[in-house]
């Protein structure tokens, strides 16, 4: 654990909690992909099948428990309890192209041809996709809520912060996965227009509007 | 070396 690492993971449980609070507070799951939501609860699903296989730490069951059960409660309030304030006009990217894409590339580029090793790549390729819905619902729709773009951006920076931790990892453990960094990689620059937004224009106090 | 056994980030 380095400090890039820890930051990485404390800014998404930032992103998860930002999100449960804005719904749970506004009522609301306007702007919010549920497309999105589904995609990142099939990457914690299927990752973290491990907790039952494989012990790391307390801290990395907590985190891998409640990022679950987060992910479980968001798309609760999706899809039944806020389900009449959902987008569901504007949240109309096929997630089937991302989903089939990802299950091919498994298959074909992994660690070992495992049924757990296939699911843990499979999960990693799809999170640096997983966001797609969401950007699309976004630009749509033409803006984003500040609170949404805070979310998006905490959750944007985790993998960023991920890359900076590989990057420290390699030099220091010389430890290294490349299907890890290759998906964080590709994750950080779909971000990349979202930050420039982001930081030139919600940081100044402005909404997040796309140009028309 | 790459490890894929076990990953041990989240």
């Amino acid at each position: 654990m380095n400090i890039f690492r820890l930051a990485g993971d404390l800014s998404h449980l930032l992103a998860i909690i930002i999100l449960l609070l804005k719904i749970w507070k506004t009522r609301s799951c306007a702007g919010i992909s549920g497309k999105s939501q589904v995609l990142f609860a099939i990457v914690y699903l299927t990752r973290y099948l491990d907790l039952f296989t494989t012990y790391i730490s307390l801290y990395n069951s907590i985190m891998k428990i409640v990022f679950i059960a987060a992910s479980g409660a968001t798309l609760y309030l999706m899809y039944v309890k806020f389900k009449a304030t959902y987008d569901h006009n504007h949240d109309s990217f096929r997630i089937e192209f991302l989903l089939i894409p990802c299950v091919i590339l498994a298959l074909i580029i992994n660690h070992d041809f495992t049924v757990m090793e296939i699911l843990w790549t499979f999960s990693i390729y799809l999170e640096s996709v997983a966001i797609l819905p969401q950007l699309f619902l976004v630009s749509k729709t033409g803006e984003a809520e500040s609170i949404t773009s805070h979310y998006l951006f905490a959750l944007g920076s985790y993998r960023a912060l991920y890359l900076l931790n590989w990057i420290y990892r390699y030099m220091a453990e010389s430890h290294y996965d490349l299907i890890a960094i290759f998906a964080g990689v590709v994750q950080t620059i779909l971000y990349c227009d979202f930050f420039y937004l982001y930081i030139t224009k919600v940081l100044k106090g402005k909404k997040l509007q796309l140009p028309a | 070396s790459p490890s894929h056994s076990g990953h041990d980030e989240l």
